[in-house]
């Protein structure tokens, strides 16, 4: 798993899945950090 | 090497499964078709293992195998016809069948593409082969190339009018091999490859998303799936900082005011083809609204301000206007929206804003500004097969 999945796994297991909003912004920001370079690969795809 | 490795972990499912959950969609899972053994028939070793884990955890998921089948060889080098692909969804559906939690799962399929002549024959040999284990076929469909696509073709009638001819090219197919079947958009937008820079994530893309869920309903498609809610390029609902684009809210106000029963309607005046008109009955769950009440949405192609008048019948009744028009200085190319002069904006994180309407009194025409689109609530219209 990514440290993401595993992070989530974790606050996952501490709380009811759909109340996850508090503990999830530290993810939600790394992940729209990771979003500009992930979005470039998935558009080469797209493009080839 | 010429694909990205990804690797879908149990937490990757997790993760996918709860989003799902959690917003109140359900989720479809593609498995891969492209796994074969010897090259000729599916090889679902892997499917079982994901299958055993979401079995165990007690998802509820439905299922398709394989995208765009059609354009396999080109894609990956393989080639699956559609005898053979339709022999593996037999196979997917008795492997469902051996789960207790799968045995009434939903199975979709064969995800093609735009319904060219080899994509038709496709289609036709996967309808006769594997047709009577899918609950819905579905297809894609684009309506230009995201990199050439320019702003007149998104305000384009003949443009528009292509994909009334690719619906029927389906139809016809489906209505030949499994007749009565439900047919579903498993995957459309504006354009392919991204989207179409500057156009789009702008308020000129609504034009063919509201055409194409107009026409889509009028002749018999059950369900279209938007590409996408979120993702890479510019065909998204919502962009990288999870801002709502205009799409996004004609979508919301789309499902707000139009229910599923479709009604005839049509345009004295021969203007059909850059005024472009759906009915439907009015979505009763809409706490103003009730039963007998009727939706128009309108989209005007002209490049001046055209104005509609209701039939006798109708010229008595109240109707409340949603109108849509583009806001700021790039007007149609803009990616904010204003509904009924206010733009429309998330109130913070969580809540959306309200959709006021603006009342209309009885016999009031109903003025659609050049290339704009539009919502009417026809009150207490008492249509028959609304009630």
């Amino acid at each position: 798993s990514t440290l993401e999945e595993k992070i989530l796994r974790e606050l996952q297991v501490k709380q009811d899945a759909c109340g996850l909003r508090s503990g999830f912004s530290a993810i939600e920001s790394r992940l729209l950090t990771q979003w500009p370079a992930q979005e470039k690969l998935i558009l080469k795809e797209q493009y080839w | 090497r010429k694909h990205k490795n990804t690797t879908i972990t149990r937490n990757t499912v997790d993760i996918l499964y709860s989003f799902a959950n959690c917003s109140r969609f359900r989720l479809v899972f593609g498995l891969n078709a492209l796994l074969r053994k010897n090259g000729l028939q599916w090889d679902s070793s892997n499917a079982r293992l994901l299958l055993d884990y979401c079995a165990a955890q007690g998802y509820d998921m439905a299922w398709e195998l394989g995208n765009e089948p059609n354009s396999f060889r080109k894609k990956s080098g393989i080639y699956i016809d559609g005898f053979q692909l339709g022999q593996d969804f037999v196979h997917l559906r008795h492997l469902l069948n051996n789960y207790t939690l799968y045995r009434r799962a939903q199975l979709y399929g064969p995800d093609v593409g735009q319904p060219q002549k080899h994509t038709q024959k496709l289609l036709r040999s996967f309808l006769k082969s594997g047709g009577k284990v899918i609950d819905s076929v579905t297809w894609h469909h684009y309506y230009v190339n995201g990199r050439h696509a320019t702003r007149e073709d998104f305000l384009s009638p003949d443009v528009l009018d292509t994909f009334a001819t690719a619906i029927r090219d389906v139809l016809e197919i489906v209505d030949g091999t499994v007749p009565n079947k439900k047919v579903w958009l498993g995957e459309t937008s504006s354009a392919y490859g991204g989207g179409a820079p500057k156009l789009s994530n702008t308020y000129v893309a609504g034009f063919m998303w509201l055409d194409k869920l107009g026409l889509s309903a009028r002749q018999g498609i059950d369900v279209v799936m938007r590409q996408v809610f979120f993702g890479a390029g510019t065909y998204h609902l919502v962009d990288a900082n999870f801002e709502p684009l205009p799409d996004y809210w004609l979508s919301l106000l789309y499902k707000k005011l139009v229910g599923t029963k479709v009604l005839r309607v049509s345009l004295k005046g021969g203007a059909q083809r850059r005024l472009r008109v759906y009915l439907h009955c009015t979505n009763t769950l809409h706490p103003k609204y009730r039963d007998g009440d009727v939706t128009l949405f309108a989209l005007n192609l002209y490049n001046a301000t055209r104005y509609l008048r209701l039939p006798n019948s109708l010229s008595s009744k109240h109707v409340d206007e949603y109108l849509l028009l583009p806001h700021g200085r790039e007007n149609i190319l803009s990616r904010s929206i204003q509904l009924n002069g206010r733009v429309l904006r998330m109130v913070d994180d969580t809540m959306l804003p309200a959709l006021t309407e603006k009342p209309l009194g009885p016999g009031s025409t109903l003025g659609l500004p050049a290339f704009s689109y539009g919502f009417y609530v026809i009150k207490n219209a008492k249509a028959t097969a609304c009630i």
